[in-house]
């Protein structure tokens, strides 16, 4: 994903 | 994972089994607002399209599948099961018209992939991130008209302020424990503006426990 957005988190 | 998003987490899904709890008690959906519920759908259902793509951990997944299934059975008690359907009261939920919700938060989740790089799930994944920040604005102004809070009520909305709180409390740790952390600052934007959203709320909350009484809000 481009982002490094932490999907890790709910 | 940290301790402050652990009990976010269980926050947030406190509040979820509360809600049902109290629909499931009182047979009643007064105060509560269907609006609410269906932007929350929508952000899960939005959010975690990663289950199909990603495994982070048994947890991770649980946790995803918890939130959209109960927050749809929820939706489904208001919408479909008597008595608890004739009790929600549409003409108290009429604040904010779902599609004035949902199109500026797609078109700022657009402009976010103009800065990004496009990307299908990150644009969804954004799109998620906005409309959260906005989505419990609905059941704050039913709760607003209503005035007096039940319990139940009052302790689920206590609750997923108290997720989101948390959440804030997990990137200032995230941010000073993890090596490579990078700074989400839309993320951050969104959490502060949810969060402030229920400063008012906690206020009252607060004054309300500390006095023993009734919970209600001033006109």
């Amino acid at each position: 994903s481009s982002s490094d957005a932490p999907h890790d988190e709910l | 994972m940290n301790i402050f998003r652990l009990v976010g987490d269980l926050c947030h899904l406190a509040s979820i089994l509360l809600l049902l709890l109290k629909l499931r008690a009182s047979k009643n959906a007064s105060g509560i607002s269907l609006k609410t519920q269906e932007l929350f759908l929508a952000v899960f259902v939005c959010r975690y399209l990663d289950l199909f793509t990603t495994f982070y951990s048994v947890y991770n997944s649980v946790m995803k599948v918890l939130y959209i299934a109960l927050t749809a059975l929820i939706i489904h008690m208001m919408r479909a099961q008597s008595p608890i359907r004739g009790t929600y009261d549409a003409s108290q939920d009429t604040f904010l018209h779902v599609k004035y919700a949902v199109a500026p938060c797609a078109a700022l989740a657009a402009l976010t992939m103009l800065v990004q790089g496009f990307d299908v799930r990150d644009l969804f994944w954004n799109f998620s991130i906005y409309l959260e920040a906005i989505a419990i604005v609905p059941q704050l102004i039913v709760l607003q008209r209503y005035r007096e809070v039940e319990n139940l009520t009052g302790h689920y909305i206590f609750f997923l302020g108290a997720y989101r709180a948390l959440y804030i409390l997990n990137w200032i740790y995230r941010s000073f424990h993890e090596r490579g952390y990078k700074h989400h600052y839309v993320v951050y934007f969104a959490g502060i503006v949810q969060t402030a959203l229920y400063v008012d709320f906690f206020y009252y909350y607060a004054i309300s426990k500390y006095r023993g009484g009734k919970f209600s809000l001033p006109s």
